[in-house]
């Protein structure tokens, strides 16, 4: 474990708890697009198919466990909460997400390491992490006015991806037995750069000490 | 190796 990947899985955390802080102090999911919490949920659902079957470390069993735990409960709020569910843009989150859904799981059977039912749908939980954000990205834009926990949780999001590559590279060069993951690398790298704009925009906005406001 | 058994990272 480098200092990158733990700056990057504690940020991937930081990100959650923000976004759980907001709904159950605040009682608000304002600004938070269901879509993207609803693949997030099935991300991990597919990622993390060997949590009970093989086991690497207790830090990394017990992060699973969160990461699969904040994620359906988000989702219990967003979805059954009676006062949370009710600031819920739905009118504004539209995405249709169920169509990110099949090509990734397309993909995922054509390209993947090994033509395994856990292979495939760990190699379909990349695919869809990639993309998941969008729909989060596009309610964004849709609303402009970003509020402050709501701003953070994407940055956070985003700044784990991008300590993710620096994490890869850096096992690249210090680990001799650590193998090149293509479509990790290939789709993490994608991921980063759909959060480049709104980076641009948060960094800005901090920087200013303004309230972040997407352009139109 | 097999490195498709090495999913160390989360």
């Amino acid at each position: 474990m480098n200092i990158f990947r733990l700056a990057g899985d504690m940020t991937h955390l930081m990100s959650v708890l923000v976004l759980l802080l907001k709904i159950h102090t605040i009682k608000s999911c304002a600004g938070i697009s269901l879509k993207t919490q609803e693949l997030y949920a099935l991300v991990f659902a597919a990622r993390y198919l060997d949590i009970f079957t093989h086991y690497y470390s207790l830090y990394n069993t017990v992060m699973k466990l969160i990461f699969l735990g904040s994620s359906f409960s988000i989702l219990w709020y967003m979805k059954r909460h009676k006062v949370v569910r009710r600031s819920y843009d739905k009118d504004q989150d539209t995405f249709r997400h169920h169509f990110l859904v099949l090509p990734c799981l397309v993909l995922a059977l054509l390209i993947n390491e090994k033509f395994t039912f856990k292979e495939v749908m760990w190699t379909f939980s990349i695919y869809l992490e990639a993309v998941a954000i969008l729909p989060q990205l596009v309610l964004l834009q849709r609303t402009r006015n970003v509020d402050n926990l709501t701003g953070q949780y994407v940055f956070l999001l985003g700044a784990y991806r991008g300590l993710y590559i620096i994490n890869w590279i850096y096992r690249y060069f210090a680990e001799p037995t650590y193998s090149t993951h293509w479509i990790t690398w290939i789709s993490g790298l994608l991921q980063t750069l759909l959060y480049a704009d709104f980076f641009y925009y948060y960094i800005n906005s901090v920087k200013n000490n303004v309230r972040l406001q997407l352009p139109a | 190796h097999d490195k498709t058994k090495i999913k160390d990272e989360l």
